[in-house]
């Protein structure tokens, strides 16, 4: 028997949509510490990664160890029905096909529950070892999405070069150049406003801007965002889900031919 | 520039 109940059931709803453009499948793999998702985009260029804990919902129950293949559009179209006031609760009994989706509104007048018809997924999963990244960077989410946003608008890829001047954003294309520097920025203050730039080396890498730029539909989940670069390693965007958990996401640079 | 593919930097576990 698996139980999720979370009253905030928008940030079901939000997470869902941040993930479905990039990933069309995978699995919510449930234990009693909570539940993860681990998936990749069909060309395995980024990789989604999402903790929530069994702490940070209202209520948390899992008897066994379950992998349930979860295909996002149609979970989409479920949570689509819920108010963004529903509380949110999940079940599925042992080894079941289905999982089932309750929602309340706030006041309990409305009480609708949606069966979502699982899949069987096998799934690659990958080690990402922890390691201490060359820079790490703080900052707004909707600073973040806008600049990739921008930038998508000018060029295909974009090269974020960390120094201690700041952080670079570099693209190019058709229609011209274009830069976008951010620098480090404590007087806000909110911490949410804040821009920290923890540098240990300088470091330049290019990325792909239309994957940068689906991870901004996290923008909703978190005020802040953290990118995390090293030298020739995949670019770490993580956003925390207030005390739930998070979504992190990893994508492969651009490498010189 | 070519696209690196995460496989290529994170083991299959």
């Amino acid at each position: 028997m698996f139980e999720a109940r979370i009253t905030q059931g928008s940030v079901l709803k939000k997470l869902v949509e941040a993930l479905k453009e990039l990933v069309t499948e995978g699995n919510f793999d449930v234990s009693s510490t909570g539940l993860t998702l681990q998936a990749m985009d069909s060309s395995h260029v980024c990789l989604v990664s999402l903790t929530l804990r069994d702490d940070g919902f209202d209520h948390y129950r899992c008897d066994r160890n379950m992998a349930m293949g979860i295909h996002f559009g149609n979970l989409s179209k479920i949570l689509k029905c819920a108010g963004n006031e529903d509380t949110i609760t999940l079940k599925a009994e042992d080894n079941a096909d289905t999982l089932t989706l309750m929602f309340e509104s706030a006041n309990q007048d409305r009480i609708s529950d949606f069966d979502l018809k699982l899949m069987s997924i096998e799934s690659e999963h990958l080690g990402i070892p922890d390691q201490d990244y060359s820079a790490e960077i703080k900052m707004p989410s909707a600073e973040y999405q806008r600049i990739v946003r921008d930038l998508t608008s000018i060029g295909d890829t974009v090269l974020i070069s960390a120094t201690k001047e700041g952080i670079k954003f570099s693209t190019s294309g058709d229609v011209g150049t274009a830069n976008i520097t951010l620098r480090h920025n404590t007087t806000p203050e909110k911490p949410e406003e804040q821009t920290i730039i923890d540098l240990k080396e300088p470091v330049a890498l290019t990325f792909a801007l239309r994957y940068l730029n689906n991870f901004s539909k996290a923008t909703p989940l978190a005020p802040q965002v953290k990118l995390s670069l090293t030298k020739d390693l995949p670019i770490f965007v993580e956003y925390q889900v207030g005390d739930l958990g998070n979504v992190r996401f990893f994508l492969a640079p651009k490498i010189d031919d | 520039m070519q696209q690196g593919t995460l496989t290529a930097f994170f083991p299959s576990t």
